[in-house]
Order: C-alpha cells, then structure tokens, then sequence
C-alpha cells in the first residue's frame, strides 16, 4: 500500500460519500445516472467474488464490504424510495448501458489471466468499471447544468482514478515485477474518459462561475 | 501475498 493507492481509495470513498449526500440531503436523484449506478453495482459484485476465497486484509474486506453495500444503497434508493424514485429522469438517462455489459463480458472471455470463473469475472469486472461512468457523463452533457454535489461526485471519482495510475507508476518503479497489463491499460481508458468533464471543471472552478458542460 | 499481484488494490 502506497500514498496514491491509500489517497485513490479514500477519494472513492469521498465520491461515493458525497453522492449518498446529495441523494440524501436533496431527497433527488436528478443528475445522477441510474445505469452508471447499476453498471457499479455489477462491477463490485464480479470483482469482489473473492470475497469468499481470499483474504488480503481487513481494511481491503472492509473496503470490498463498503463499496458493493453503498453502490446496491444507492440503486435501491433511485429504484425504491418513493421520494428519490420520482426525481428520477428515465428520459435523460438513455444510454444502453446493457451493451456496455455484454461487450465487457465478451471480451473478458478473450482476454484474462486465467481461464477461471473468478478471474473472468475480476477482468470482465476491470473492462465494465472502465466505461461504466460513461451514461453519467451523457448524462450530464444532456443535461448542461450540473448540480453541486453531483459535479463533486465526478470529480472525486476522476481524481481517484487518476491516482491509481499514479499508484500503477510508483509500483512498477519500485516492485521490479509488477505488469499487470490489463488492470493498468483498462485504467488510463477509464481516466481518459474524464479528460472532458475535468477540462470544463477547472475552467468553472478557475472562473468561480457554475459548473456548465456543452451540449 | 504476491508483490506483483494488482488483485490486493480496489
């Protein structure tokens, strides 16, 4: 465990945290994609399969434990309840996220460290969690304004995905063994995905005007 | 575990 890793995992924590806020404190979902939401679900629930084979630590199952029950939290919240159910726009939340799945699924089936149930199932996890924040940001570019806290949610989710990558960087220069190809190229496509959102955030930020994403 | 394994991160 590294400074970025630690500093990567806690801004997860963050993003998550702030959007269990805004559902929260707002009692509305608006902004928030659903299918992104689903799309985490699936990604925790395939990758921490090893839950049950595996310990690592307690603070690496506690994490696992958190993540899949704040992700299945939110879902069931855009899904369930009543109040936050009907703040949601299912006309603006279009994407086919179900095609992300399968493209995910197919391709972890070709490319994977092993041929086994839970090493598909951790790189079609990696493959899935790489473009699952795709309906969000459409739905953001739909939208045009985007709200405080759901602008902070992105962020933090960008920001830990750039410091993995740092991580990545600092492991390869100091563990000489350490190329693990598909974690790693899956990571910088999922980073790159937020070059965008992060560009139109510092101008608004720089401006200290609201956070607006062209159409 | 294994130094070079990335299945310990998140």
């Amino acid at each position: 465990m590294n400074i970025f890793r630690l500093a990567g995992d806690m801004t997860h924590l963050l993003s998550i945290l702030v959007l269990l806020l805004k559902i929260y404190a707002t009692k509305s979902c608006s902004g928030v994609s659903r299918k992104t939401q689903e799309l985490y679900a699936i990604v925790f629930l395939a990758r921490y399969l090893d839950l049950f084979t595996d310990f690592i630590s307690v603070y690496n199952t506690f994490m696992k434990i958190v993540f899949i029950a704040s992700s299945l939290a939110i879902v069931w919240c855009i899904r369930v309840h009543p109040m936050v159910k009907r703040s949601y726009d299912k006309d603006l939340d279009t994407f086919r996220h179900y095609l992300l799945v399968a493209a995910s699924f197919l391709l972890a089936l070709f490319l994977h460290e092993k041929f086994t149930f839970l090493e598909i199932f951790w790189a079609f996890s990696i493959y899935l969690e790489a473009v699952a924040i795709l309906p969000q940001l459409v739905l953001l570019q739909r939208s045009g304004n985007v709200d405080n806290l759901t602008g902070q949610y992105v962020f933090f989710l960008g920001a830990y995905r750039g410091l993995y990558i740092l991580n990545w960087i600092y492991r390869y220069l100091t563990e000489p063994r350490f190329t693990r190809w598909i974690a790693c190229v899956s990571g910088v496509v999922q980073t790159a995905l937020y070059a965008d959102f992060f560009y139109y955030y510092f101008i608004s930020w720089k401006n200290n005007s609201k956070l607006k994403l062209p159409a | 575990t294994n130094k070079d394994d990335v299945h310990d991160e998140l």
